[in-house]
């Protein structure tokens, strides 16, 4: 099972949004798909239709009481299984701090359905604490939405940093997939530069045997597009609730991105 | 001194781009204006041209070794002062746990300097943790940007029960001053809906006593305008950058109604 943690620690960068779109592209295009809520805010749960009030166990029972993945994962689309969040997972990141292999327990809960599953994409919060840090210890790969501003530059070193900590310490596999340009602005000149800047810095790394050596920005942006912050009030992805869009066709590309690197795996 | 914590859990949604600015046009109009960076990120101290590594000691100082404020603050423009923040603030959150009254203590800090300013404005990170509870505790009033989005929405509830229960707890005078709507496009109608769904929530609570009872949507919001990402790359405010804009229009306005409110307090 390819295991995804999208991740980037600046808030409202477009993580959410990759999850549920992407995901919904790779399972209508056959892959069979799990994605994991584990943002406590739950807005992958609510944004594939799924009202967190109404989730009794979900991630929080996985990470703090050790429930078994299966019993917890539910089908929202076919080939798309859900493991929803509820309000209950605002405490696991102390609960969690409490824990023995505090850092490894989610790694430990998915390998019980990696036979059943081609693809997992794990939805992070916006830090880098315990629920984070599970995730990157529970992937392959990272796929790093990025705003193109500078604010959202900012960031952006620390979080390689993080990625980097986790590969030696915990998850020598771990590595960066890929950057995700979101948000993007095609009329002003700001992202042209943002995207000049990350790939000056990516061409620097080839070689340098970090976990981000081999990364690059996707060939793909996702451009700003009202409809993909319109789909989530109807719990639909924006496949369903507008599939000729430009957020439809972007996010299209970016599952075909991944199905043509699935070899790289 | 006016203090108004700007706050919103929901990451990237405007906060740092409000406090800057709307600080920046107040200074302007002639007030003294102290901005205190609660963000580990330390968006705020970038956005004002302040190098954060280059910060000795900062708003860490102040919250964990109980630095006087006035040895930290630093004159950024005529009338404007900032308190900024560095990469040591990420542990204060977890320093702040242990410490007695760990609520109260930037209130108590600010206490010494209350005399020299007009107003406070304070930036907080995407969380409702330590940091955010001590800029609760010290604010009369909180000012939330909202990107009028149906996800920005999901939290909203969560936060007015955040301040709530400050208000009951620790700090009886706080009130919610007014939502500011950041990133308006106007073009589209999920903003229309998402500020009347706010309107009429509001319109509910008048007289019922909590502390959002006499809060308001704020009759400017900020365009979604570019140039406001673009400033920070030069440490600039969206006043010097290009003060002709759209957002530097709709943050003097802020300031005005700010100004215009000052009898309320
Ligand atoms: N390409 C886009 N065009 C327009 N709006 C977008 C786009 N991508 C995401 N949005 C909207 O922008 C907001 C932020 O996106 P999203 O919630 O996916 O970010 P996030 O990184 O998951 O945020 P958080 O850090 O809070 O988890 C949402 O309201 C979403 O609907
Ligand atoms: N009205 C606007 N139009 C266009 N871009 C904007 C606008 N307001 C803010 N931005 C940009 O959007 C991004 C998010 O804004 P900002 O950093 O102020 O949000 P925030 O709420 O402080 O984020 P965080 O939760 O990470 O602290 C920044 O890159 C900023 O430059
Ligand atoms: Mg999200
Ligand atoms: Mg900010």
């Amino acid at each position: 099972m390819r295991t995804i943690a999208v991740l980037n620690q600046k808030g409202g960068v477009g993580k959410t949004t990759t999850v549920a779109n992407t995901a919904a592209a790779l399972a209508m295009a056959g892959r069979r798909v799990l994605v994991l809520d584990l943002d406590p805010q739950a807005h992958l749960t609510i944004h594939l239709g799924v009202e967190p009030a109404a989730v009794s166990g979900g991630a929080y029972h996985v990470m703090i009481q050790a429930t078994p993945m299966d019993q917890q994962i539910m089908m929202v689309r076919p080939n798309l299984w859900l493991l929803p969040a509820n309000i209950h997972l605002v405490g696991a990141e102390a609960e969690l701090a409490g824990l023995p292999e505090r850092e490894t327990i989610l790694r430990h809960a998915l390998e019980a359905v990696a036979g059943h599953f081609e693809y997992c994409m794990i939805d992070c919060g916006p830090s880098l604490g315990l629920l984070t840090l599970n995730a990157l210890s529970a992937a392959q790969e990272v796929l790093i939405p990025l705003q193109p501003h500078f604010l959202a530059l900012q960031g952006f070193g620390q979080l390689l940093q993080t990625i980097e900590l986790v590969n030696r310490r915990i998850n020598p596999g771990l590595k960066v997939a890929g950057i995700l340009l979101c948000m993007y602005d095609s009329r002003a000149s700001l992202p042209q530069e943002v995207k000049a800047d990350i790939e000056s810095f990516l061409a620097n790394a080839r070689g340098s045997g970090t976990a981000w050596a081999d990364a690059q920005v996707l060939p793909t942006h996702i451009r700003r597009n009202i409809k993909l912050a319109e789909a989530p009030s109807y719990g639909k992805t924006i496949l369903e609730y507008d599939p000729a869009c430009n957020g439809a066709e972007d996010y299209r590309q970016v599952a075909a991105y991944l199905m043509a690197t699935e070899h790289v795996q």
